[in-house]
Protein backbone atom coordinates (compact mmCIF):
# COMPACT_ATOMS: atom_id res chain seq x y z
CA UNK A 1 0.00 0.00 0.00
CA UNK A 2 1.13 3.07 -0.75
CA UNK A 3 -0.15 4.93 2.18
CA UNK A 4 1.64 2.26 4.35
CA UNK A 5 4.90 3.52 2.67
CA UNK A 6 4.32 6.89 3.05
CA UNK A 7 3.80 6.03 6.48
CA UNK A 8 7.49 4.41 6.62
CA UNK A 9 9.13 7.46 4.93
CA UNK A 10 8.09 9.62 7.62
CA UNK A 11 8.42 7.68 10.62
CA UNK A 12 12.04 6.74 9.56
CA UNK A 13 12.58 10.64 8.53
CA UNK A 14 11.56 11.82 11.54
CA UNK A 15 14.17 9.58 13.12
CA UNK A 16 16.91 10.92 11.65
CA UNK B 1 30.84 18.94 7.09
CA UNK B 2 29.07 20.63 4.32
CA UNK B 3 24.95 20.92 4.26
CA UNK B 4 24.73 19.64 0.50
CA UNK B 5 26.32 16.58 1.76
CA UNK B 6 24.00 15.85 4.19
CA UNK B 7 22.60 12.52 2.71
CA UNK B 8 26.10 10.99 2.04
CA UNK B 9 26.76 12.39 5.58
CA UNK B 10 24.75 10.28 7.77
CA UNK B 11 27.24 7.62 9.81
CA UNK B 12 26.30 3.95 9.12
CA UNK B 13 25.79 3.58 13.35
CA UNK B 14 23.38 6.34 12.72
CA UNK B 15 21.44 4.74 10.14
CA UNK B 16 21.62 1.20 11.86
CA UNK B 17 20.05 2.88 14.61
CA UNK B 18 17.28 5.00 13.15
CA UNK B 19 16.47 1.63 11.86
CA UNK B 20 16.26 0.00 14.67
CA UNK B 21 13.79 2.52 16.14
CA UNK B 22 12.26 2.33 12.76
CA UNK B 23 11.65 -1.43 13.28
CA UNK B 24 10.29 -1.14 16.93
CA UNK B 25 7.30 0.83 15.65
CA UNK B 26 4.42 -1.23 15.99
CA UNK B 27 2.93 -0.58 13.05
CA UNK B 28 6.09 -1.57 11.42
CA UNK B 29 6.57 -4.62 12.78
CA UNK B 30 2.81 -5.76 11.90
CA UNK B 31 4.26 -5.51 8.35
CA UNK B 32 6.12 -8.30 6.61
CA UNK B 33 9.63 -8.72 7.08
CA UNK B 34 10.24 -8.50 3.19
CA UNK B 35 9.00 -5.12 3.18
CA UNK B 36 10.82 -3.93 6.37
CA UNK B 37 14.34 -5.34 4.24
CA UNK B 38 12.83 -3.39 0.88
CA UNK B 39 11.79 -0.38 2.84
CA UNK B 40 15.33 -0.16 4.77
CA UNK B 41 17.15 -1.20 1.53
CA UNK B 42 15.83 2.04 -0.18
CA UNK B 43 16.75 3.75 2.36
CA UNK B 44 20.62 2.94 1.41
CA UNK B 45 20.97 -0.15 4.08
CA UNK B 46 23.22 -3.08 3.53
CA UNK B 47 21.93 -6.51 3.62
CA UNK B 48 24.09 -6.66 6.55
CA UNK B 49 23.35 -3.43 8.03
CA UNK B 50 19.67 -4.78 7.92
CA UNK B 51 19.82 -8.17 9.60
CA UNK B 52 21.99 -5.89 12.40
CA UNK B 53 18.81 -3.59 12.89
CA UNK B 54 16.88 -6.60 13.14
CA UNK B 55 18.80 -8.39 15.58
CA UNK B 56 19.55 -5.36 17.91
CA UNK B 57 15.41 -4.40 17.53
CA UNK B 58 14.55 -8.09 18.45
CA UNK B 59 12.32 -8.06 15.24
CA UNK B 60 13.91 -10.36 13.18
CA UNK B 61 10.91 -12.83 13.42
CA UNK B 62 8.27 -12.42 10.79
CA UNK B 63 4.75 -11.32 13.25
CA UNK B 64 2.17 -11.33 10.85
CA UNK B 65 3.32 -15.05 10.29
CA UNK B 66 3.05 -15.94 13.73
CA UNK B 67 -1.27 -15.25 14.04
CA UNK B 68 -2.75 -17.88 11.85
CA UNK B 69 -6.26 -18.09 10.92
CA UNK B 70 -8.67 -19.46 13.87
Amino acid sequence: FASQEKFFQELFDSEL
Amino acid sequence: TSPLDMENAIPREKLISTAVKFLLNPRVHQSPLATRKLFLKKKGLTDEEIELALQQSGTATDESQSSGPS
